[in-house]
């Protein structure tokens, strides 16, 4: 069954037309080349082909152009843009706005947010600007491009669109990202406070300095372990036990559980041990009393 | 930002706590509301300005409607669900509404309005459908026909276990969404297509009206059911709907 055949020549199609929608399976995988595709990608769109039919053709596609589509079929996918995936979008050259807007008009509420961001991001990073009207498109997916956005490119996103950010949003975020984005979501969430406040800002606390983490640990925010350890490592060993103490609230347990992990391994070899003790967690590896913490990276100047 | 933001929002800053009446304000001005600005908003005055919205027939954004929608579920009754903009209501959370009488009256409402601004997983959107399905009572995986109607839009969302167990109910609904449906869905819709039960019957016997009938769950036919419908049939239909782009429409 695994056995490659031959296209019939007679089954060999010359148009993209409803009679291949009769081919059998093996046949669309012999007779049918990604350069007819390609070349009359808007008569794929227009006869109702089955998944299965647009999986095969999507194959031919990719096995045409292995190192992604040109931009002049891009232009032209239309509708089939649905059934590519990230992986294709990434190595794609977008330099048409025009091309951006259409595909987003594809994909909207096609459950095709991550698509999108990529396509957004590939056009981007040829160092395409992005209209209002785009950036109001973008406003209404699940904001996962922003960490593919430069400095420059994320003081153009408009502030409403950080009130939409999930945590897992900003996981491919650089710290230099971070850095830009908290004091940006700081502004935008300036008039709520309270809880309400932490639950927003938390997504963007990655790039937080240690004067806003010591202020949230006097606040009963009850950060959960996920938080904690997105928070940026210079400055979650810089708090004391007692600060992370009222930072996590009840969720300071899952220290235990995070013990020999980073960062929250690095924190702990920063802290006094009598300190450690006093949580009652059994956390082990601080600084025992009576002695110091030597930097290693001053090793070579003292040798 | 300041060029393209700035002056809305400085407007909106001076207009929104000193306006007496929301509806006096322009849709424009409407339009660009931050969640910032309705946070510092008392709830009977977020609810005057739902109001207003829905009065003027403004198109707000996602995070427009998420916000509005949280500060409303504080304090909302189901006789206020009327008059609120009815984009609201998917992101409105289900447990205000307890009780047979207010959820159906919920349930009523958010059946009907497009869902489909909340991603497919989105917590929200399985939050209603367990919230929906819980009011009417469904235990276990079967729908009838009255429950699929109930559940309108939701019943989108039903995942494969529902479509193998209530085909007859919910392929023709499954039919009409917009969105594909899943790998799980989409598994049991082409089982269920495949057995020739109701509504659709065996696809040996299916006509055009059958194929125009199942719309979106066209593409979800393997070689085997295509090869079984009669072959003049697809021919002939096939030729009509590729001349007419229409069915993309419908699927838009």
């Amino acid at each position: 069954g695994t056995e490659k055949r031959a296209c019939p020549p007679e089954r060999k199609p010359q148009v993209v037309d409803e009679k291949l929608f009769f081919y059998e399976e093996w046949e669309l995988k012999a007779c049918v080349d990604g350069a007819l595709l390609a070349a009359q990608i808007d008569r794929v769109n227009r006869v109702p082909f089955t998944y299965q039919q647009l999986s095969i053709f999507k194959h031919k596609l990719d096995e045409f152009y292995p190192q992604g589509y040109p931009e002049s079929l891009i232009q032209r996918l239309s509708y089939f843009f649905r059934y590519l995936t990230l992986e294709d979008i990434q190595k794609w050259n977008v330099t048409s706005l025009e091309t951006v807007k259409n595909l987003l008009k594809v994909a909207e509420r096609k459950q095709m947010d991550a698509q999108a961001a990529a396509l957004v991001a590939r056009y981007l990073l040829g160092k395409g600007q992005l209209d209002k009207d785009t950036l109001d498109t973008l406003a209404n997916i699940r904001p996962t491009y922003l960490c593919i956005l430069s400095p420059e490119q994320l003081d153009s996103v408009p502030p409403r669109v950080l009130w939409t950010v999930e945590p897992q949003d900003l996981d491919s975020c650089s710290q230099r990202q971070l850095d830009i984005l908290y004091p940006y979501a700081r502004l935008a969430f300036q008039n709520i406070s309270g809880l309400e406040y932490f639950g927003k800002i938390k997504a963007f606390l990655g790039g937080a300095p240690k004067e806003d983490l010591q202020a949230f640990s006097g606040q009963n925010v009850s950060m959960d372990m996920a938080t904690f350890k997105k928070l940026p490592l210079e400055t979650l060993v810089q708090l004391t036990v007692d600060e992370v103490q009222k930072l996590l609230g009840p969720h300071v347990v899952g220290l235990q559980a995070e013990e020999n992990n980073s960062p929250v391994r690095d924190w702990i070899f920063r802290q006094p041990q009598e300190d450690l003790d006093r949580l009652g967690l059994g956390l082990h590896g601080g600084t025992p009393n009576g002695y110091l913490v030597l930097d290693l990276n001053f090793r070579e100047a003292f040798s | 930002r300041a060029a393209e933001t700035g002056e809305d929002t400085v407007q909106l800053d001076r207009v929104l706590p000193g306006t007496g009446d929301f509806a006096s304000l322009a849709p424009d001005l409407l339009l660009s509301f931050s969640c910032a600005e309705v946070s510092g908003l008392s709830t009977e005055r977020v609810r005057e300005l739902a109001i207003a919205v829905g009065q003027k027939n403004v198109t707000l954004q996602v995070d427009q409607l998420r916000c509005l929608a949280h500060r409303l579920s504080e304090h909302l009754a189901p006789e206020d669900l009327d008059a609120i903009p009815v984009d609201v209501l998917p992101f409105l959370n289900p447990a205000a509404f307890l009780g047979p009488q207010a959820c159906t009256s919920f349930l009523s409402r958010v059946s009907k309005v497009n869902i489909h601004v909340l991603p497919r997983k989105s917590p929200e959107r399985q939050r209603l459908l367990l919230a929906a399905l819980s009011c009417r009572g469904v235990r276990g995986s079967r729908v009838s026909q009255a429950d699929v109607q109930a559940l309108g839009n939701l019943a989108c969302d039903l995942p494969g276990s529902f479509v193998a167990d209530s085909a007859e109910a919910l392929l023709p609904w499954l039919a009409g969404c917009p969105e594909p449906l899943d790998q799980d869905q989409e598994e049991a819709a082409r089982m269920a297509l495949q057995g020739g039960g109701r509504p659709y019957g065996p696809p040996s016997r299916w006509s055009a009206s059958s194929l125009n009938a199942l719309q979106g769950l066209l593409a979800v036919l393997d070689q085997p059911i295509i090869h079984s419908i009669p072959k003049s049939v697809t021919a002939v239909w096939l030729q009509r709907v590729s001349r007419s782009p229409s069915w993309r429409g419908s699927e838009l």
